[in-house]
């Protein structure tokens, strides 16, 4: 089973 | 005072209805530079980055940087108004709560007005650190499309390998599996149906094809699209805007447990 990753585990806030 | 006057009106048009359905309400940013956008969708799984660069506009009056709160769909809404081959101006006054859709047709007999009301949107802006891509993919975009409509026929989920042979797209589901390879191919007539893969190392990676299927709703933009691949980060799925800018997309992966 694929669990999807979301992208403010890569893109911190500015 | 914000004037933006776009000849190519239907760029914007089209800009709308690829992003309208994957984002509800987003922040434009106006600079001098240009008429930009990021926002990511309501799961936080996909991000868009719009860039309009100033140039491309023929008119460009942007005297202090603003942001505008837009609902997509209303916006998208007031675009459809638009002809394909009309002018589009985009105003706003200073501390003004409306901005204005101005549709002049070409040859100047028809001119419309739209106004609509911003809103308050507090977005806060994600730092996306430019990567060292193991793989860059350029292609057909109705072939990308075409790809990513067929597979999720048949399963939700896509696994996109690069090899030297070229990239495979894998999916499964209740009624079987299917498997889409494009090999490198570069001796064609015109440069846009090239299809290019730069791979300094093999990848593969996994995805929701849901969202790949939104965002070919930018396949209109442009004749090709390049998808960026690294493993273990987001993909980038970009379609220039001729000579503008560019509408790119990122979508985290699925890890296999």
């Amino acid at each position: 089973k694929a669990t999807q990753i979301v992208l403010t585990s890569f893109f911190r806030p500015n | 005072m914000l004037e933006l006057r776009l000849v190519q009106g239907s760029l914007l048009k089209k800009v709308l209805e690829s992003i309208k359905d994957l984002v509800n309400d987003a922040n434009f940013d106006c600079s001098a530079t240009g008429f930009s956008l990021q926002a990511m969708d309501s799961s936080h799984v996909a991000l868009v980055a719009l860039l309009l660069r100033s140039e491309g506009f023929e008119h460009y009056r942007c005297d202090r940087n603003i942001s505008m709160g837009m609902n997509l769909g209303n916006m998208a809404k007031m675009l459809k108004c638009a002809g394909n081959d009309d002018i589009i101006t985009l105003k706003a006054d200073d501390g003004s709560d409306t901005v204005t859709f101005m549709f002049e047709s070409p040859t100047q007999d028809k001119i419309a007005d739209f106004e609509m009301r911003l809103m308050d949107i507090d977005s806060e802006h994600l730092g996306i650190p430019e990567a060292e891509y193991h793989a860059i993919l350029i292609m057909p975009s109705a072939e990308f499309a075409r790809i990513c409509k067929d597979l999720s026929s048949i399963g939700d989920t896509v696994v996109i390998s690069v090899t030297k042979e070229g990239v495979k797209f894998s999916t499964r589901g209740d009624i079987g599996t299917a498997n889409v390879v494009c090999r490198q191919n570069t001796t064609v007539d015109k440069p846009e149906e090239a299809t290019v893969i730069e791979m300094p190392e093999p990848v593969s990676l996994t995805f929701a094809l849901r969202y790949l299927n939104s965002f070919t709703k930018a396949t209109p933009l442009s004749n090709t699209v390049t998808i960026s691949l690294s493993s273990e980060i987001p993909v980038v799925v970009e379609y220039k805007i001729a000579e503008m800018g560019y509408i790119r997309f990122y979508l985290a992966p699925k890890i296999e447990e």
